[in-house]
């Protein structure tokens, strides 16, 4: 089982849009799928069309209640993925956490482990024990970057994260790719930061970038990702494309 | 003494980008303004030219040693503005703040409160103790939201959290104003969020909107807020307009 991790701390990256829509081509494509929605902000949950606020179970029980199995708060989307939904309430759990937990993914998803051929997880914009936790669990991780020079700065952060997680929780913890996000090419700014990309992080970016669309927004009010909202866009292609690569 | 923090959970709404808009028309308007980076991303640092991993002193030299006054801290901007900068190891406090400390603000700031007209507050994507003190420190909020569906659930959340300040730690928590951000008004997804605010917040609701323009992401690669870098541009001329309807 293949498990990646969305990160980066800058806000508004485009983290939850590229955790849904990689997880829902995989799923299109056959693969056994499981979404997880690690962020108390639930967008992923959200963005799938659930109502977070409405749900008999989250992540949230199962890291409180030792009873609940992963099988209990697993849910279908409207269009077949299985998603692991949040709630404001992992907020609570994040605030007391300590980092004596931060390995308590591999136990929650261990009964499931069997189950799936790929888990995709969506992270907080935060380096909370949340985040720390997802890194400290999955094999790879996807970071989108913003193709902004304030999200450019967040890269050279969440390196040093990765570093230190790799020097001691989780030695084998591989960059999958880095992806620019939110490209507009007649722009001086995205030209730059692909430019400071290609410089710095060569080998560790992804061929595809995703552009800047409006169609992106909308596919979330829809509650669903674009790649089903709008499959022949061309960000919808892109994460095609992009999923593909990864296979 | 007036105490404004800029606030949502949400990433990528424009926190950052209105709190250094403000605090530089204020001060271009002769009030005696500072400017607290309390985001261990430091992008209000940046933003405003300063390099935050070659500072001398920070935030966290305050929050963490007893000896160090905000009168060691504070820097004078390229362009005059007063700025308490901030540092990634502010994350590691923030990592282990305690309940308890969650009016350290008050006391921080203490010695300069007759020395300011204002102090803008910028605050992280997160409901950490970091952004809970600054909702316990100020008496007023203005909430970005940018025109996207996500972040109007975040105001959602972030309406609680106010609430359950207001019950307890700060009851004269005051919402100066909804501030829509990013918008596109040729766009259906904008206009569908402003119509949502104006049916659910119209009170609280900021006459000015900010729109869309890569001239934002420029200037903070150019180190200067939008109001210096491109004065007459719509962006800088709308947060021009939103200070004043503050004053
Ligand atoms: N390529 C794109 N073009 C335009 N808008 C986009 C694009 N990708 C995502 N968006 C939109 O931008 C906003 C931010 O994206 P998203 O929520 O996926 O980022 P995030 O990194 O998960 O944010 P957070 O840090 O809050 O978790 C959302 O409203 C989303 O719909
Ligand atoms: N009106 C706008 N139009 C286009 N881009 C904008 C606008 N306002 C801000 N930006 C850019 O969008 C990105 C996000 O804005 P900003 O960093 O201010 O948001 P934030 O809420 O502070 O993010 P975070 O949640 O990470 O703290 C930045 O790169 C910024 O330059
Ligand atoms: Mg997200
Ligand atoms: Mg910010």
């Amino acid at each position: 089982m293949r498990t990646i991790a969305v990160i980066l701390k800058k806000g508004g990256s485009g983290k939850t849009t590229t955790a849904v829509n990689i997880a829902t081509v995989l799923h299109q494509k056959g693969k056994r799928i499981l979404l997880v929605d690690l962020d108390p902000q639930a967008n992923a949950t959200l963005c799938t069309g659930l109502d977070p606020t409405s749900l008999q179970y989250n992540i949230n029980d199962l890291f409180k209640n030792i009873n609940i199995k992963p099988a209990d708060v697993i849910l279908k989307t409207s269009f077949g993925l299985n998603i692991i939904p949040s709630h404001p309430d992992l907020a609570l759990t994040e605030a007391g956490m300590k980092a004596t937990q931060v390995g308590i993914l591999n136990g929650l998803f261990e009964p499931i482990k069997d189950d799936y051929d790929y888990i995709i997880i969506d992270t907080p914009p935060s380096d909370s024990y949340l985040t720390v936790s997802a890194l400290a669990y999955v094999k790879e991780v996807i970071i989108p970057v913003q193709a902004h020079f304030l999200a450019l700065q967040g890269l050279t952060q969440v390196m040093i994260s990765i570093d230190q997680v790799r020097k001691g929780l989780n030695p084998k913890l591989k960059i999958l790719g880095i992806l620019p996000t939110m490209v507009n090419q007649r722009t001086n700014i995205s030209r730059e930061v692909l430019d400071q990309l290609n410089t710095h992080y060569k080998d560790l970016l992804f061929p595809e970038t995703i552009d800047y669309s409006v169609k992106h927004p909308e596919s979330s009010l829809a509650g669903v990702p674009i790649v089903i909202y709008d499959p022949k866009h061309s960000g919808a292609l892109s994460y095609t494309k992009l999923t593909e690569s990864i296979l």
